[in-house]
Formats: C-alpha cells, sequence, structure tokens
C-alpha cells in the first residue's frame, strides 16, 4: 500500500507547505504516484497547487463533516501522478465542530476512515503527503492518526529547535492511543543557510539529540537528518505565487536541486526499511 | 491608560514573537513602560525573554482558567520597564477547556476581565504587546478582545499575503460583537529583503490595498505601512538563543536599528491620533 507521510511542526513558517509541494512533485517526477492531503485552513498548500480555495464546491471539510462526502468526491488532479485533496478556510470549524467526540478518540481518526477507500487494498498510490497546520491540535492528530511516518520540516533556528520535545511527545501519545505504527522517518532543513554560526549551531544540537535515540526504541530512535539540506533560496518563495511547484517554475535552480536530492533520499530510506 | 496592541497574524514564521519581544524592549528603552503578554501555547515570548516555560510555577494558563489567580500573581518583572505574563504549553488546553463557553462569547473575554486590575484606572503601564499564536481560535480571540489595536507583523512573501483578507474579517467580526473600539494601527514588515522581486511586488500589492481602504470606515481604514521594513538580519535570529533583545545582544546590528525606528514610528502615530 501507500506511504503515508504527514509533514508536521508546530512551529510556524518552517518550511511544511513549501516542502509538501515540492517533494511531492519531486516523487511524482520520480515515478511516484502522490496524493497530497491540504489539513491546513490557510490552503497553502491547496493554493500552491494553482487552485482557488474560496472555488472549490466541496473540499477536506466536507470530507470530515459530511458523511455523505467520499474522498474520491473532492480529490483533484493537479499534475502527471499528482492528487490533491484540498482545503478552504472553513476547515478551521472542524476543531470546534468534532470537539465533543475527542474524549473518546472518534474525532482523531475521522480522516483515517475516511481516507481509507482510497489507500487500503488499492494501489492506486505511492506516497501520501499530509501538510499540517501549526499547531498540535485535532487537524494534526487526524494527520498523525492516518500516517505511517512524520518527517519534521525545520529552519535551523533556536526557537524551531524548542518545539521538537513536544512535538515528539505528541507523536509518542498517538503511537500509544490510535496508531501504533507511526514513527518519526526524519528531519528535512529547510531555508537553511549552513554558513551562519546559529544553524551550525542548532545542527550540532539536533545532530546530538538524533544519536541521543538511536536504539531507544521511541518512535524517533531511527529517525535521520536527510541530506542535503534545502537552501534558502528566493524562487522556492516566488513559485507559490505562480500556483506551481519549483519544478515547472525554475527547474534548474537550486531549490529543485536540493528537493529532488532530498525526494531521493526519502524513497532511497523507504526501499530499505 | 495603556495602548493595549495585539500582534497577530494566523501565518506561520512572519515575525509576530520577534517583534513583540524588540518592539517591546525599543519602546522600553525609549522611555515607555511595557507589558508583554505571551498568548502562544509555544511560549516562544517567555523563552525569548530569558524566562525558562518549564519552571514558572503560575502563568497565562492559570490565569485564564483559575478564578482565583490575578494577572499580578503571574507578572515578572524582565528588564527596565518590561514586566511580562509568561505562557507554558499547557496554554494549549485552554481552547478545548474553555469551548463551552464560547457560544455566549464568555470565552473570549477572559484575558480582558482578567486583565482589568491591572490596566483600567492605573498608570503602570504605556503600552501592552500580545503575543499570539499561528491561528484565529480562542486565544488569538482573547487578545482581540482586550486589544485597542491590532498590529500585523508580515513578510513579503505571496503566502503571507494571502492570509490577510481572512485575518481583517476576524477583526471585524470581534469588532462587531465584543470590542468596539478595536482597529488595525498597521502592518510592519518582517525579515525584509527589499532587494527581491518578490518582495518589491507583494509591497506593491500590499500598498494598494491598504490605499484602496482609506476613508472606507472600515476597522483598517486608517492602517499604516510602518517605516522602515525591519531586514533580514541573522542576529535577529540569534538573540533568541540568549534569552535577550536584540538591545542587549548586539545593540549596532541592522536589526536593533530597525526596530527602535519602527518604535519611534508605532510612538509617534499614538501621540497625534
Ligand atoms: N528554501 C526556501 N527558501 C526561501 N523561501 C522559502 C523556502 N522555503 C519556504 N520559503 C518561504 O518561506 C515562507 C514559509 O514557508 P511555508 O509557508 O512553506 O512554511 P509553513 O511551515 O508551511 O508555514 P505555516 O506554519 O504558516 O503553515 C513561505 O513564504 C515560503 O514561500
Ligand atoms: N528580521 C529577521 N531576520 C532574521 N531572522 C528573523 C527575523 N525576524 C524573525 N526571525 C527569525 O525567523 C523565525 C520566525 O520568527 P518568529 O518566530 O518571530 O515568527 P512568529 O510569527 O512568531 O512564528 P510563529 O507563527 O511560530 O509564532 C525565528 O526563528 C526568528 O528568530
Ligand atoms: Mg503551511
Ligand atoms: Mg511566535
Amino acid at each position: 500500500g501507500a506511504r503515508v507521510i504527514a509533514l508536521m511542526n508546530q512551529k510556524g513558517g518552517v518550511g511544511k507547505t513549501t516542502t509538501a509541494v515540492n517533494l511531492g512533485a519531486a516523487m511524482a517526477r520520480l515515478g511516484k504516484r502522490v496524493l497530497l492531503i491540504d489539513m491546513d485552513p490557510q490552503g497553502h498548500l491547496t493554493l500552491h497547487m494553482g487552485l482557488d480555495p474560496a472555488s472549490l464546491g466541496h473540499s477536506v471539510y466536507d470530507l470530515l463533516i459530511d458523511p455523505a462526502v467520499s474522498a474520491g468526491d473532492i480529490a483533484q488532479e493537479v499534475g502527471e501522478r499528482l492528487v490533491i485533496l484540498p482545503a478552504e478556510t472553513n476547515l478551521a470549524g472542524v476543531e470546534s465542530e468534532l470537539a465533543a467526540d475527542a474524549a473518546d478518540g472518534r474525532a482523531q481518526r475521522v480522516l483515517m476512515d475516511k481516507c481509507a477507500p482510497l489507500l487500503r487494498g488499492k494501489d492506486w498510490f505511492d506516497s501520501v503527503l499530509i501538510d499540517c497546520p501549526p499547531s498540535l491540535g485535532l487537524l494534526t492528530l487526524n494527520a498523525l492518526a492516518l500516517a505511517d511516518e512524520v518527517i519534521v520540516p525545520m529552519q535551523a533556528h533556536f526557537l524551531a529547535l524548542q518545539g521538537l520535545s513536544k512535538l515528539l511527545e505528541t507523536v509518542q501519545l498517538v503511537k500509544q492511543a490510535i496508531n501504533p505504527a507511526l514513527s518519526v522517518a526524519g528531519v528535512i532543513l529547510c531555508m537553511h543557510e549552513g554558513q551562519t554560526i546559529l544553524a551550525k549551531e542548532v545542527l550540532d544540537d539536533l545532530s546530538a539529540f538524533l544519536d541521543s535515540g538511536r536504539g531507544t526504541g521511541q518512535p524517533w530512535s531511527d529517525a535521520v537528518l536527510y541530506q542535503p539540506a534545502v537552501r534558502r533560496n528566493i524562487k522556492l518563495a516566488e513559485c507559490s505565487s505562480f500556483g506551481k511547484s519549483i519544478f515547472d517554475y525554475a527547474p534548474q535552480c537550486p531549490g529543485a536541486q536540493d528537493y529532488l536530492a532530498v525526494a531521493r533520499a526519502v524513497i532511497a530510506q523507504h526501499a530499505t526499511s
């Protein structure tokens, strides 16, 4: 079946959406059939893939709230081997509308249940990438319930490093309560400025932390630091305004090279596990 | 009374916390008595001011949940003319714990009610800056209920511009339902890379949008684009790891100059309104 990956980090602006778009597009270029799921009420993944969140008809909100709406109803093709379940800003309402079902764990499983017909026993997709909002609320928990793995997009800054332990605590809780298969596959460094002292220091801290977890049996004990880091490159910020991935906008730029190399590393890791 | 400003933007990583710390510290250097309020469960404002969120005893969570805890109980001095109401990660629990009271508007007013003894009829503070999380949920709504004005930290990127209409819609709703005094004072450009085409294009869009609102009587019709923009400067990212403002870390760097100039502009705007 498909490999389901949640791109999560409660720290804002670290490259979650940019990674969903460009890692997804790179994997599609490398022959994988990719499903993207936008679980962020900002709808930035949807926007970045060239769709208009305001004119979708049905979207992930309907999938989660309306039993009659299936994943197939809202799926849209946005490129060769690239399909999306798009989001609108109304998705923000899900947190309160499902809150009543949160106590017994039903609210956290809605995405998992609704995506089963698209994924379980089917051979339509090789990889699923879920873009999460900058929080650890119900939308992110739904993504973790469905996911096999977590990849953490991260900026090598002090504040971004601080949230890692809370993030991993949340993964551990979901693994124990809802999804025993869940593990942390690795960290992708985004907007990387490798020449700065700050980046070197944060990188040292991060590597030491990941190494200390080896062999401890925790959900992140096999997590890797994907190589290469994705360098800061203004074309990665520009391509979102054209509704295109970096490969359709500037396929030769450093940003495209970096995401293609990271995609190869993510695919290779799976092949050997 | 004190001028209460909410620093809000649901887009993640645009400079909300960095602005709360350094605009606050600059205003204090210019003689203002400043209260900082951390309404983000990440606790980054608290961390950036050198406190350890894990060892606070009482924090904003207790202020919002426990009727016996007052704002004075949790206030801590973090510099000359600089006091903070600090946050811990448990603040994330407030969204669900107060959800039952959200329908009748009581859940949105808790911060306002609890801060009244510190602000109303007292002359302890000249300015209050509230750091908001990257969402439009209950914590941000509480900040808007207490605030007189909103300042929007923003990066001149496409995705960051997209959320502005939803942000302003939320301000309008709070103004109509809870806080008639609320208005948008302006936008501070953060991490600015003025030489890029993307920044110039976004800036043009933003200026045209603000100009089109002049004289329309909407909450943002008097909003300004504060000058200067705060330039991208790695020292602004470094100082957070030392628990210091830019003025205590690198007072001569461009980041310090920019935030001092922005603080003068924010203070001058108030003097003439
Ligand atoms: N490698 C890069 N180089 C330059 N700009 C980048 C890079 N990666 C992302 N960006 C830009 O930085 C900003 C933040 O990235 P993005 O929106 O993907 O982060 P996010 O984690 O999804 O944010 P949020 O928490 O709001 O969902 C965006 O404007 C994006 O275009
Ligand atoms: N002018 C600047 N130059 C360089 N780095 C900056 C600048 N302003 C902020 N940063 C860094 O960029 C990152 C994002 O800034 P910050 O955390 O203040 O944004 P935020 O809007 O508060 O994020 P969140 O949405 O997660 O609360 C931080 O690592 C910060 O240190
Ligand atoms: Mg995003
Ligand atoms: Mg912040």
